[in-house]
């Protein structure tokens, strides 16, 4: 059993900064820190892992807390996305369905979170997403639209694929 | 694998039958305004996929059903509806599926069907063939879709949720 | 006790539905019921109210539930600031602050609270209002705009009055 | 009445001294980037009315006070800061406070400030008179601020939770 379990704790937790600076990283010239932030698991029982909690520390680029407690909306959502995200990829799943998970999110942390997705998104791991936010949905292959018809009292959907629309340089 | 398509037939507020398809896409999103129908449309997917009734919003598989017009609850509601009045005897759906369309990764579609009967009960079929609540979970397993945990599900809400220590859990289900 | 806690009871409840219905009303000339949805309040324990639970029942536009758990995100944060505004209503604050409640509303619904505040907001309501969306504090009278100086490693702020920015028609 | 302006000093991620006013405004919008310090204005707002801490985010006062460089907790992080480690002994802000200039509606003015002190308790001020917290309270009471029972504050991801039944409370509160 602790065999297993730590199989499983050591490849999220060598996995969770590399996906964490991936959504957090900023391209930026001015800072040494354009890299992103920095995130890591700690065990609470080293020799019964599976018997107590598990604590995660993420720090956004360029601040100093790790305290999960402290973080903004925006920044907690961020962070428990790399997680999941982290999760996900010890025996990886075919798809992910998320439900308005941007919803914190400001302009910049939309678009972050939406070019994790469009380039991890492939055969092997398909992305079901409903948002709210345009300039997240604008940059799917597709679209499926759901509408209320009133005479019908019933939801009806209509799928449009983005992908027969090239964005245009 | 991949999702290739969905069917729901009177599933929450779905009247009738709904099909939708994902192609060959890698990436789909779902809009729409408020109250449109697009949670249920990932209550759709997380129930074909098994997942337990009390995450779905709904204390029982009956909600689940599409309601369509007044029925025990609403009898003190007056107004509009006395046209159906006659027929609405039998306005509430009697039964409900949904199925998904599955391509394993060797080629293989799978169609995963779980429906509600009428007492109730959650009815499952791959490839038309009725199984057990646990052959079902297991072929998901095999794809890596695990039904105890929401491993790929983040339903509206809960992303917050993932950081705190009882992930633990989620880690231990991950691995047995 | 029972006196003051009906008091508050009764003045709420009459007025739950008419702040409902002015935040959900969609002017539609198509729909009969362009007037809103209709919400109301029931005690559980009728003779010792204040010991039991008060149930409250919502009802958006066109539809026909009233169970607030099947309601959809956007549905029952329109309905949960109409009771918010409802409490309010009786022995009323001297002012509101709101943090991202709208982060669950589509276009339509926020419009609809961001009319409601405009509306609502005068020398005995003051409204402030956190928020990511454009068009809800487009129409405030001043923004104040918090930034972080990575520099000095503090947060900062900016005033902007926007009233001396009339909207030009 | 209405609040007429706010002063921050050393809260949260506010470092020295921080002004805002509303002036004549009736509805003020608070905007930023994600972690920017828009819920920590809040949560000033929500200090300086009395409101317990266990609503703010932290478990204790001091966790209010301003931090700015490397502290015990942040001892094995390497990097950057090695110009001010000599100034850091005593980086840590030792006091904060908050202050919210009200102007009630027979148009007296009262200057309200709540003030951690290096022991991390609360010191209560109403135009710089020393006052115990439940005379605090109670001139907020008459002007019907709550500090019980956040009936004027919202706070993020807290909106959907007013509709559940023990909102009760809440009435109760209001009445008594
Ligand atoms: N069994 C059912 N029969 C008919 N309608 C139902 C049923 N269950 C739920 N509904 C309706 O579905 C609607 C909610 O849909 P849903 O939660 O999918 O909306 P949504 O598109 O996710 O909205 P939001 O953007 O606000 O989250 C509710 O208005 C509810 O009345
Ligand atoms: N005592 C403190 N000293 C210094 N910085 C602090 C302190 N407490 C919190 N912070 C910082 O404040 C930031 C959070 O600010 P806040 O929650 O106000 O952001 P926000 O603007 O509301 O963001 P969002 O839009 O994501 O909700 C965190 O990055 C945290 O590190
Ligand atoms: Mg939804
Ligand atoms: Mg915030």
């Amino acid at each position: 059993r602790y065999a297993l379990f730590n199989q499983a704790f050591e490849h999220i937790s060598s996995h969770i900064d590399s996906i964490y600076k991936e959504l957090t990283r900023t391209n930026s010239v001015i800072s040494p820190l354009g890299g992103g932030g920095s995130a890591y698991l700690t065990l609470e029982d080293e020799d019964e892992p599976y018997l107590a909690g598990i604590k995660y520390h993420a720090m956004p680029p360029m601040k100093r807390f790790r305290d999960m407690e402290l973080l903004s909306g925006g920044e907690k959502t961020i962070a428990a996305l790399a997680l999941l995200f982290a999760i996900h990829s010890f025996h990886p799943s075919p798809f992910f369905v998320l439900d308005e998970v941007d919803a914190a999110l400001d302009n910049a942390n939309v678009n972050k979170l939406t070019n994790y997705i469009v380039n991890n998104s492939n055969e092997h791991l398909q992305f079901i997403v409903i948002s709210l936010k345009n300039s997240l949905f604008e940059k799917s292959d597709a679209l499926i639209g759901i509408f209320r018809d009133q005479e019908e009292n019933s939801s009806k959907t209509v799928t449009l694929d983005l992908r027969s629309y090239p964005v245009e340089a | 694998g991949r999702l290739v398509g969905l069917e729901l037939h009177n599933f929450k507020s779905y009247k009738g039958t709904t099909s939708i398809g994902f192609g060959t896409t890698f990436f789909t999103s779902i809009i729409g305004p408020n109250g449109s129908g697009k949670s249920n449309m990932m209550d759709a997917i997380s129930f074909v996929l098994g997942i337990k009734t009390s995450n779905l919003r709904s204390h029982n598989l009956k909600d689940l059903i599409y309601r369509g017009v007044r029925n025990r609850q609403d009898s003190e509601q007056q107004g509009d509806d006395d046209d159906d009045d006659h027929d609405d005897g039998n306005k509430k759906a009697s039964r409900a599926y949904v199925m998904c369309i599955y391509e394993k990764s060797d080629g293989e579609i799978l169609k995963l069907k779980r429906e509600i009967t009428s007492n109730g009960n959650s009815e499952y079929r791959i490839n038309d063939r009725i199984v057990s609540a646990a052959e079902y979970s297991d072929i998901l397993k095999n794809e890596n879709i695990l039904n105890k945990t929401k491993n790929c599900l983040v339903f509206q809400g809960d992303v917050q949720k993932i950081s705190a220590p009882l992930e633990l859990t989620k880690i231990i289900e991950v691995v047995s």
